[in-house]
């Protein structure tokens, strides 16, 4: 089995829990926030049988978009003056896939 | 060493963090809510040498138990009509054990 | 690629967010407490390609310092009586280094 770690944008984050629920892949959602913008977005842990990956990859890809977002301005002012504009593009989702030794319910 | 990842019923958490100490386990515990009942749980983590994996596994299997919990009506809409009946077993814990190349405290 | 998972003290979490984002690496800020203390603290997720592991991890070492707290007066109540003293050093980072078999942004 593998875990799958996937940061998306939190306006992402209900309907991909949906759509996972839907095709009855298991999700977990922890609270974050990003680095850079310092918002609030959500990560999503999922637990697949190695059979079953590239469905659940397929469900996040389809469930979550890009957006264009705003830099805020306070951090605007530590950029080096080659920063090149004020706006940067959010998502779809950062996926990590993990390998996962022993996945059980006890 | 690895890094084990449990999700338990948010009621399961407090006395699994006690029992994880008193057995000298170190913990870090993350704020998560279940995909399916959207009710908040705890998602633990706990960095073990090779050893103790088993001992670790123990502790978390003897203060985590299932519990019925019913589906929340609006969950039920959406349902298909094959949905069975209106009741889920939570739990016990939803353990997985990944492998870790590095822990240090640097 | 590289998962580096790093749990740190709430107090240094600013400071290492920015560190990171000024030598331009990715990160995720979760919510989450300690299992001793149970004071809030931060966990921090990483992607990194190989090449830049050792370069992230420098850059979490210079920004979290270890820091002499003290046992809250009711965890002592239920300790072993060989406890020996009343405080605990906590941190700098503890971390861990997980294999990733895939990172993506689908
Ligand atoms: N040092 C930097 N210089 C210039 N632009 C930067 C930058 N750091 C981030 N960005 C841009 O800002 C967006 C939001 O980043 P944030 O860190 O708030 O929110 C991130 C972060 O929470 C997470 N993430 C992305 N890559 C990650 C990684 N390698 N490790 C951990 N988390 C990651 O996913 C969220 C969305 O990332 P995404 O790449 O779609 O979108 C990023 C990216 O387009
Ligand atoms: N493979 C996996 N990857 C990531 N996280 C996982 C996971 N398996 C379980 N979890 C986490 O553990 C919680 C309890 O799961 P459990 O299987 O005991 O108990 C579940 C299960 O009995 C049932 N359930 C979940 N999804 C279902 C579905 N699509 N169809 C029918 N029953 C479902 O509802 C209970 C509560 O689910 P909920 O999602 O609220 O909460 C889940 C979820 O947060
Ligand atoms: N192997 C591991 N797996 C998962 N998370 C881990 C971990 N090792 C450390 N952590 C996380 O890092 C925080 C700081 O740990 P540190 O070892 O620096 O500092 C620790 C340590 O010096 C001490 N401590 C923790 N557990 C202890 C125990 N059973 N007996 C004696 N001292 C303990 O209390 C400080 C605060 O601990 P707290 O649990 O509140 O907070 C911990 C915990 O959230």
């Amino acid at each position: 089995s593998k875990l799958i770690v996937a940061v998306v944008h939190g306006d992402d984050a209900g309907r991909l829990v949906n759509a996972l629920r839907e095709a009855d892949l298991r999700v977990t959602q922890l609270q974050s926030s990003g680095g850079f913008l310092k918002a609030r977005n959500a990560t999503l842990i999922l637990g697949v049988e190695d059979e079953r990956l590239s469905e659940a990859m397929q469900v996040i890809e389809e469930n979550s978009r890009a957006r264009t977002l705003s830099v805020p301005l306070e951090l605007l002012g530590g950029m080096e003056a080659s920063w090149p504009g004020t706006e940067v593009v959010h998502g779809g989702a950062t996926v990590f896939v993990l390998p996962v030794e022993e996945m059980r319910r006890i």
